[in-house]
């Protein structure tokens, strides 16, 4: 699974997604990528890209939980991402998510061993990782 | 006036053992398509346009798992999924079951602009591609060695994998070393069988 998400100099936020599933998938299984609000999101606030198990992601609603901790809790983005990587997969669902919101903020999160990462702002920071 | 923000990742739960050339071979891709990203944000691009970009850019290398280098299904067919979100107007596009289309994320793109629907799937989804006249590919184009090696070894584990790229015996030291220690289990099998997506 591959993801990326960005806010443009004008606050616009967008978010995509794309995948092959799962190795030795039923035929005609959909995953969580293509699903808006699960694997994929975004709003004026922010936007999501998830990847991992793809029926955790599912369950959880996991890019649309990030935006609505942010919205109805006020919590920031690095926050909410915690917070739903920690609260929101069900027992033993592994995942990892990024995330940019309309300040010009990035972050990640996941409960795996490792996710293949890559972020930068406009002030500088830039950052591409595989481990914690 | 904002602030640009990038992020994009190539999938999560990698091996421990990662071989370090592989890891560096990763690390190599993301900072190609991260640069692809902040040159097409200097040139004043809008989020949408990057987002379509740089994930294109990443279904192109058979490196990770989308477009070419999607990993396989028990049939050792491929279907690939994608979608697209545009955040001020929350509008979207999704596809699924592609198995010809070259950047699945580009006709998601087309399914929400050009399309009455959000989200086409399977026959329909190839049927648009072919009227909207996007590059499509024979089958082979998408199906790697590596996903051969990887579905071989996911049946021979009876399991199924997310996102994790199962060395061919012999092929990773990774394997062989790992196997000498107690393995962590994951999705059933041990980790050690696993190595990074």
């Amino acid at each position: 699974t591959v993801g990326c998400v960005v806010v443009d100099i004008e606050g616009r936020c967008a978010a995509a997604t794309s995948t092959g599933g799962l190795i030795n998938k039923m035929v005609g299984r959909i995953g969580d990528s293509p699903i808006i609000g699960s694997g994929t999101y975004a709003c004026k606030l922010c936007a999501i890209s998830c990847t991992g198990e793809g029926e955790s992601i599912l369950r959880g609603t996991l890019a649309r939980d990030v935006a609505a901790v942010m919205e109805y809790k006020g919590l920031k983005l690095q926050e909410a991402v915690d917070f739903v990587i920690k609260e929101r997969l069900d027992d033993g669902g592994k995942a990892g998510l990024i995330a940019v919101s309309n300040l010009g903020e990035v972050a990640f999160g996941f409960n795996t061993n490792g996710m293949f990462r890559a972020t930068a702002t406009q002030d500088g920071f830039m950052e591409i990782a595989v481990w914690e | 006036m904002g602030k640009w923000a990038i992020a994009l990742h190539g999938g999560a739960g990698l091996d421990p053992h990662l071989p370090l050339h592989r890891q560096e071979e990763a690390k190599n891709l993301l900072a190609h398509c991260l640069n692809l990203g902040i040159s097409a944000l200097r040139s004043n691009l809008s989020a949408l346009d990057v987002v379509e970009l740089v994930v294109r850019e990443l279904e192109t290398d058979p490196l990770f798992n989308s477009g070419r280098g999607a990993v396989l299904t028990e049939k050792g067919t491929v279907e690939m999924e994608a979608s697209i979100m545009d955040g001020p107007k929350r509008r979207f596009g999704a596809v699924s079951g592609l198995s010809t289309v070259k950047n699945p994320v580009s006709l998601a793109r087309l399914v929400m602009d050009k399309s009455p629907h959000s989200y086409l799937a399977f026959s329909g989804a190839e049927e648009f591609a072919q009227q909207q006249g996007v590059e499509m590919m024979e089958k082979e184009y998408f199906i790697t060695q590596d996903n051969v090696g990887m579905l071989k070894q996911a049946k021979e584990a009876k399991a199924i994998l997310f996102d994790y790229r199962i060395p061919t015996t012999g092929l990773d030291s990774c394997g062989a070393e790992a196997e000498n220690e107690n393995p962590m289990m994951m999705n059933g099998v041990p980790l050690s069988v696993y190595a990074a997506e």
